[in-house]
């Protein structure tokens, strides 16, 4: 196992009028050189004590980083892909020692487990599902959701892992008659599922019984929309979307999220607030997460934008760093930290306070 | 926005479309 050079940089300016600040802890490189695509955070047990660990996607490798003192980290595990580039890490709540990843070329063709032998000695691989795959996440209590196939072949499918990280059970969904496009759990209502489709319709199903229960169809204002997270409150559906498709408006600037109330009863919804980019800001949704209240995204100008969504505004701006674009970003699932990504390999960590 | 405009409001929710939905 090679130690892997990281380094801490200095705190980039920020924008006096944001009252959110983001402070570089760490930086995580990529030697290989490839084309960096996805970055996570799980739980992973070493020398049986869990720890925090980063993993880090490149098109044909998954590597694996346990955090060492001072904010430096290991690389200890590495996968190799040689057919098929990987697309996006999928990260599974509630589960460590396995990573499940998404392989493709422009579309999911592979879900794989990616897993240790018992004795941690060496790297295993487990083919979760093939074909033409069009949406996939993980849920709460170890389990994944992806759809495959198109229209009238199309099928949803709830795999549940167990404890070891193998395959348990798999479970089909009820299928609506339109393609899903992404996938979004319901805080706090782990029977609930929500699905937005390509004719701007949110469906939501019964994880229990497999019951597609509604669609609805949300505003035409903005088409392609991906469902980020959703709660219910006083017997409404509240549901981030973000709006990559989204036209720059004179009056409000670039709407990038948008929060929509829906009454599942009605079917009726409208919309609560449009989160925009702050004046002077250029720029469409690229690439974006959700956490709790706080909404991350990198923009098609290279920067990262964060909104806090109970205030209602652009909290902290990161522009490019060294010359480079921001090419994803995700919110930590290990603790508050934001993880930032580069074409390059470059990962870059920051404490968002 | 108005409240009123989305139309009776069930606590339920999920219960009652997944009971409508069995039938």
């Amino acid at each position: 196992h090679s130690a892997e050079q990281t380094e801490i940089a200095e705190v980039p300016a920020w924008d006096s009028l944001n009252p959110g600040t983001l402070q570089l802890v760490s930086k995580l490189k990529n030697p290989s050189g490839s084309c960096s695509v996805d970055v996570s955070a799980t739980w992973w047990e070493i020398a049986g004590f869990k720890e925090p660990c980063i993993v880090t996607a490149c098109e044909y490798v998954v590597s694996l980083w346990k955090p060492l003192d001072a904010w430096q980290w290991e690389k200890i595990y590495s996968w190799h892909f040689t057919e098929v580039p990987v697309l996006q890490i999928v990260a599974v709540p509630d589960i460590s020692n396995l990573v499940c990843v998404a392989l493709g070329n422009l579309e999911i063709r592979e879900i794989r487990a990616l897993l240790c032998s018992p004795d941690g000695k060496s790297e295993k691989q487990v083919l979760l599902s093939s074909g033409n795959i069009k949406a996939v996440l993980g849920l709460a209590q170890r389990r994944l959701v992806s759809s495959s196939g198109t229209l009238c072949d199309q099928q949803v499918e709830i795999t549940t892992f167990a404890e070891d990280g193998g395959s348990k059970e798999k479970q089909l969904l009820m299928p609506p008659e339109e393609t899903i496009l992404t996938f979004a759990e319901v805080q706090g209502m782990q029977e609930a599922l929500l699905g937005t489709t390509i004719m701007n319709n949110i469906v939501i199903w019964n994880l229990k019984t497999g019951q597609l229960l509604k669609k609805i169809h949300i505003d035409d204002s903005y088409q392609a929309s991906v469902c980020h997270k959703a709660y219910s409150e006083m017997g409404l559906l509240f549901v981030v979307l973000s709006h990559p498709c989204a036209k720059e408006n004179e009056l409000l600037g670039s709407p990038v999220f948008q929060l929509i109330v829906i009454n599942p009863k009605t079917t009726l919804s409208m919309g609560v607030m449009l989160y925009c980019l702050p004046h002077g800001q250029a720029g469409r949704f690229l690439e974006g997460d959700v956490k709790d209240h706080f909404a991350a995204a990198v923009l098609t100008s290279g920067t990262i934008a964060i909104w806090d969504l109970l205030l209602g505004h652009c909290t902290a701006l990161l522009p490019p760093v060294s010359g480079q674009n921001w090419s994803f970003v995700k919110w930590s699932g290990t603790d508050s930290h934001l993880l930032a990504g580069q074409k390059d390999g470059n990962i870059f960590v920051y404490r968002y306070t | 926005c108005n409240k009123a405009d989305l139309g009776p409001i069930s606590l339920n929710w999920f219960e009652e479309l997944s009971s409508e939905a069995s039938l």
